[in-house]
């Protein structure tokens, strides 16, 4: 069967770092049911 | 039948193909025995990745944003975070290459963002129109990396010994030993092979090979190697290493020598012919002649499952507007099943006793894949899926005249998304020039 059905979206803290400095964003990343 | 001769490669572009064309590549989740096959589904249009930062006048390798505009198979257009709507710098990659992370992996990995050279004065506050671009955004799951390394290891190794069909006489099989695989690709080497060079191409997950004993096991013809010297470090590949087929019952109705039906013809893809079940197996093997054209000994008769999607009962080309091959020397054309039963002294296998899956595959006319040519195994080429009955493709080879177009099942291990080759280091043969054909 298909792995996808057992992952989910969830919502992750992401940090980016550029030139002006580092901040973070929320963003979306599926990832393996706990 | 019919083979393709190798064409030189040149280098061939799927990015500039699709695009130039306006093709769709079918998707990765379509093929469920590639890497990531089974969790494709995460990725599409509009998630965020960084990579590579090719527009900067930088000597170190910087990284940038960018989203996926357009997905053919494991191959996706970016588009660097920055430039709107403008595609003048949209790139084609492979996302399972290493250099494809998750937004936020520069951060945790210490990699300079820089943005593109072009725009890089677009935005006097590159911060907060990212914040404003990527807030409830999507990217790739964290584990994506490791998902695609675990997907590219394959079971099979070199030297494991294994049953495989003689390809000079399909009704036995040889013993071989892996010599190479590449992308889960096997290349077999039949074990009497003085010099290496008489082998078999196929996919690990091909219903063709068999773990040694199983032709002993289900009573299926088998030529012994009169090799006296084993190979040192040679090992029989583990019976869970091959595809499993479907346990059956064959104490009730079932399959008998003699039945008629149709089965795609393994010498020549392009056609489904007349057959009979001349010898039922056990484990429920049975070995299939094409009518017309069976030699007296049997030696062309071929293998197949009862549950292969290779063979239907009388009526399915007719019901489904395909061309039947008629038996070689029947003269009585068009054929009429009712009579060539009649003629034949036959009847035809129960309807029940065939697959009648059919698998939510995904697939549509018009999609652009890479498929083995299953003339020439070695070669996997440009094709298209040019019409679809039921779970069966009909695949065409870019450049090609139509009468190279093979029958294949939705869920042969054959089939490869747009970039799997790229991805396993597969040599692609690209559509045939016209010049290259002639």
């Amino acid at each position: 069967g298909s792995e996808a059905s057992s992952r989910k979206w969830e919502q992750k803290q992401v940090q980016i770092k550029t030139l002006e400095g580092e901040f973070s964003v929320t963003m979306w990343a599926s990832d393996a049911k706990k | 039948a019919k083979s393709k001769a190798v064409i030189p490669v040149e280098s061939f572009d799927w990015g500039r193909y699709i695009c130039s064309n306006n093709l769709v590549g079918a998707p990765v989740s379509c093929f469920k025995h590639v890497p990531m096959g089974t969790c494709w589904g995460d990725i599409s249009e509009g998630v965020r990745v960084e990579v590579i930062n090719s527009d900067t006048a930088l000597s170190t390798k910087v990284y940038w944003i960018a989203g996926i505009v357009k997905i053919a198979g494991f191959q996706a257009l970016l588009r660097y975070e920055g430039f709107d709507s403008d595609s003048s710098k949209d790139f084609w990659y492979n996302l399972c290459v290493p250099e494809v992370h998750p937004v936020g992996w520069c951060a945790s990995s210490g990699k300079p963002l820089v943005p593109p050279k072009t725009i890089q004065h677009k935005y006097s506050n590159w911060k907060a129109f990212l914040v404003k671009r990527l807030t409830g955004a999507k990217t790739l799951p964290p584990d994506f990396a490791t998902k695609v390394h675990e997907n590219l290891q394959y079971p099979f190794k070199k030297l494991m010994r294994v049953e495989v069909v003689d390809k000079t006489h399909l009704c036995r099989t040889r013993v071989a030993l892996v010599e190479q695989v590449t992308g889960g690709r096997l290349r077999l080497v039949y074990e009497e092979s003085q010099d290496g060079t008489d082998d078999f191409w196929c996919h690990m997950h091909s219903p063709l090979i068999h773990c040694i004993g199983w032709s002993r096991s289900i009573g299926h013809r088998f030529k012994r190697s009169d090799v006296s010297k084993k190979v040192e470090g040679q090992m029989d590949a583990s019976p869970q290493l091959f595809q499993k087929v479907k346990d059956v019952d064959q104490s009730g109705e079932w399959f008998k020598d003699g039945m008629k039906l149709e089965a795609i013809d393994p010498l020549n893809l392009s056609a489904i012919c007349v057959a009979t079940v001349r010898k039922v197996l056990a484990d429920g093997y049975l070995m299939i002649g094409i009518d017309g054209s069976e030699a007296a000994d049997g030696s062309d008769w071929f293998c197949y499952h009862s549950c292969s999607p290779s063979i239907f009962p009388v009526g399915f080309c007719e019901i489904n507007s395909i061309e039947l091959t008629p038996p070689r020397g029947y003269t009585k054309l068009p054929l009429n099943w009712f009579d060539y039963l009649r003629d034949t002294g036959s009847i035809a296998a129960p309807v029940k006793l065939f697959n009648q899956d059919v698998p939510n595959h995904g697939f549509q006319q018009g999609m652009k894949l890479e498929a083995v040519d299953l003339m020439e195994p070695r070669l996997v080429c440009v094709a298209t899926v040019t019409r679809i009955v039921h779970r069966l493709l009909r695949i065409h080879f870019d450049g090609w005249e139509d009468e190279y177009d093979q029958w294949v099942d939705c869920r042969s291990p054959d089939l490869y998304p747009v970039g799997w080759c790229q991805l396993t280091g597969y040599q692609l043969q690209p559509p045939a020039a016209q010049s290259a054909r002639e």
